[in-house]
């Protein structure tokens, strides 16, 4: 009968596109992104 | 019978074409089964590209010194005023490089504790009058970037709060 | 022809003094464009058959210093398991692949034209050189093969090389297309050791977007194929239900991937599911669901279950699909398209074409074993869908000649006598010729079709309907109903076009479905029935 698909780690609800953070066939987390460390503008 | 055809008639077919046949396929996928892509063969060594590198005289070394990163030098840091101050610009100013990861880690040993939503560094000045499973309040000596009312001088200073509430689910 | 003698250690050297510079913290590029000079005024980058070598050498070199000595155990130390787990946990030091591949990455970036190469002959050269070492090592090495090198190598590359944006830089689609070519070389068929590294790099997000979106769908067929040979490869085992756990494994990491399509690229799903429902055998019903419910991002679909929908009143349903795949190759292939088009022109009573027709679809005993039916299958689907798309252009062109409003194929009994015609004699000679098992794929070749709203989705519903009303025996109304059932009750997505269809069969009285005896054959298939018929609204 399949499986739910919806428990292969991809938010198919998602409006953005998935392939960006596509990780890989064999992983159902999302591939990390570069960690974006912000400086507080204060600080700058 | 009437739906889905049965299972497969099995039987491995000659090689057709530099193809190889069923068995001998499977056989190598169950070997390429245990040496699967690991996801640090994906991972490459962040080299970090200072964003607003700092000009200076082509006499000064145009190239990080090694040993900023060896942990012991960001240890040696940890063990005076100055040195702290050390630790709070690397992690500010040196972000997502080995480096950074260093400093948070010593400022950590030294119990200054990262605060998400201020992102700001905390440090119990006493000891707190509240604790509980969700938080803690007390009086707190805390890294800031000041910058004066008149706008007339700003900087990096050490400041005192009281009566702060440092919410758990803020720590790092 | 063994290398010239001192040609290995000489390309030692250079790799060494390579890795050398690699090592040092920071390097500007004035230094990698000296060493690469200096290789090209050796002579090394013309592109022949030195190149050829040069590159072979290297690669061998930088994969033989990838992996660090296994630590060493008598064989029978370890239970196959946990040698399993050793490999798994091999130390990999990456450092002189790494090298090796920013070599290339240097040289495709400081290579001079004026020296007599370029990008665009060297790379295909150097993906070549790479492809046959490891068809080679793969052949050599078979169960003790490690694909993770390689594959360390292929994403260096396509971080470096793939990722610059091809609509922008339009020499990237050839750096895209040369990639392409070189996953075909090293599909699963051809290196089933790598299927997973390969699988993972066709899938990378460096890769894939980029060559389904860049001036799409120009980059399209290049994917396809290479979904048609990941396809090729799984089809045998996939035929049954029970899957071992590697195969398992690739199984739902090929689910990953088309996910990320039916979300992203749905119409490249959409133009080519006829040569995907080709190469994915009839059980993988789930699998095959996922590409036949793809449908174009600027349309909405209708919920089936609306009450009293007028489906012929639908814009969409009058438009024709685009097919990309070769509807007819199988046909030609055959040498039956010339007497289908003759029948279909001049529909001749009593011709033995169409009584001779099942006989075509029989595979020779030799293949029927490979192909784990008797039946040659994209023949059937190829039959079908040529047929309809035939029927269903005359009838347009009909209606247009008689200036009436285009005509609807309608649910209800059939209006146009056309319809009945030529195209419907074939379907219903099969139908009623064919054995259990060919009519079973006969009928998924019509099923296939049922998708978003389009022509061909309206008229194999037609097509099924009306095989169903007018049918001489119960076993075809029963088959009729397990082929759209089985796609039902697996788990989601179900297309479209199968849902109205069902919908249609169990609620139109013509149809009469619920007096129909195998609908109570079991308790649980009464259940089964009332249960879908429920989730169909």
């Amino acid at each position: 009968l399949g499986i739910d698909l919806t428990t292969l780690g991809l938010n198919l609800n998602s409006s953005d596109n998935l392939h960006k953070t596509f990780g890989s066939p064999w992983s159902d987390e999302p591939a990390r992104g570069e960690p974006e460390y912000c400086i507080p503008s204060c600080y700058c | 019978d009437l739906g889905a055809i049965g299972d497969n008639l099995g039987g491995s077919a000659g090689n057709s074409g530099g193809m190889h046949d069923q068995i001998y396929n499977m056989q190598m996928l169950e070997a390429a089964f245990y040496k699967l892509p690991q996801p640090k063969d994906s991972e490459r060594v962040k080299s970090y590209v200072p964003r607003h590198p700092a000009v200076t005289p082509p006499s000064y070394p145009q190239t990080q010194a090694p040993i900023i990163d060896n942990p012991a030098f960001w240890e040696r840091l940890g063990f005076d005023p100055i040195g702290t101050d050390t630790l709070f610009f690397a992690f500010y100013y040196q972000q997502n490089t080995y480096q950074q990861y260093l400093a948070a880690r010593e400022l950590k040993r030294q119990s200054w504790r990262y605060h998400k939503k201020y992102n700001t560094w905390f440090q119990r000045h006493e000891e707190p009058k509240v604790t509980n499973d969700e938080y803690e309040k007390g009086t707190y000596v805390y890294f800031d970037f000041h910058i004066a009312d008149d706008g007339s001088q700003h900087g990096w200073c050490q400041r005192i709060k009281t009566e702060f509430t440092f919410e758990y689910n803020y720590l790092e | 022809v063994a290398d010239p003698a001192g040609f290995r250690d000489q390309v030692a050297v250079l790799f060494s003094d390579w890795c050398r510079i690699c090592e040092l913290p920071a390097t500007n590029d004035s230094v990698y464009s000296h060493y690469i000079s200096q290789l090209q005024q050796s002579g090394l980058l013309k592109g022949d058959d030195i190149t050829d070598r040069f590159f072979r050498i290297l690669m061998e070199l930088s994969v033989s210093h990838c992996v660090l000595p296994e630590q060493v155990s008598a064989p029978g130390s370890l239970s196959l398991q946990s040698a399993q787990q050793l490999q798994q946990v091999q130390q990999l030091s990456y450092f002189s692949i790494d090298s090796y591949a920013k070599l290339v990455v240097l040289i495709m970036k400081f290579c001079s034209v004026d020296q007599g190469s370029s990008k665009a002959i060297l790379l295909p050269k150097i993906l070549s050189v790479t492809v046959r070492v490891i068809q080679k090592d793969a052949e050599e090495k078979k169960l003790s093969f490690n694909p993770r090198p390689y594959f360390r190598l292929f994403v260096n590359w396509l971080l470096d090389l793939a990722s610059l944006d091809p609509v922008v830089d339009s020499a990237n689609f050839q750096v895209l297309t040369s990639f392409a070519n070189a996953f075909h070389a090293l599909q699963p068929l051809k290196v089933p050791g790598w299927s997973f590294a390969w699988l993972e790099l066709v899938s990378h997000r460096s890769f894939m977007p980029k060559l389904l979106m860049c001036n799409s769908p120009k980059g399209w067929p290049f994917f396809q194929r290479l979904l048609v040979d990941l396809f090729k490869f799984m089809e045998p085992y996939l035929r049954n239900a029970e899957l071992g756990e590697p195969v398992h494994f690739l199984y739902k990491g090929t689910l990953r991937v088309l996910l990320v399509l039916l979300h992203d690229f749905p119409e490249f799903l959409c133009d080519y599911h006829f040569s995907f429902c080709d190469v994915i055998p009839p059980s993988c019903i789930q699998m095959r669901n996922v590409i036949l419910s793809a449908f174009p991002r600027n349309m909405r679909l209708p919920d089936p279950s609306t009450p009293n929908l007028k489906i012929d009143l639908l814009a969409e349903i009058s438009q024709s699909p685009r097919i990309l795949s070769d509807v007819d190759g199988a046909l030609k292939a055959k040498q039956i398209k010339a007497e289908i088009d003759e029948y279909l022109k001049t529909r001749p009573e009593g011709s033995p074409f169409l009584t001779e027709l099942k006989q075509r679809f029989l595979l020779p005993q030799s293949e029927a074993n490979l192909a784990g039916t008797r039946y040659n299958v994209p023949l059937i689907n190829s039959l079908v869908l040529y047929v309809g798309m035939q029927a269903i252009q005359q009838l347009q062109s009909k209606s247009s000649s008689q200036h009436a409003p285009a005509q609807q194929i309608t649910h209800g009994p059939p209006m146009d006598i056309f319809l009945v015609g030529a195209a419907m004699d074939i379907f219903q000679s099969l139908i009623k010729n064919l054995d259990t098992e060919g009519r079973y794929l006969f009928l998924n070749a019509v099923a296939n079709q049922l998708r978003y709203p389009n022509n061909h989705t309206h008229y194999f519903s037609f097509v099924l309907l009306y095989l169903f009303a007018e049918a001489s025996q119960d076993i075809i109304q029963e088959q009729i109903t397990r082929v759209l059932l089985e796609r039902l009750i697996v788990n989601r997505p179900h297309p479209w076009g199968l849902l109205i269809t069902f919908i249609e069969l169990i609620k139109n009285p013509r149809y009469n479905f619920w007096n129909r005896s195998f609908t109570r054959c079991a308790p649980e298939i009464e259940k089964l029935f009332e249960s879908v018929s429920r989730s169909c609204g």
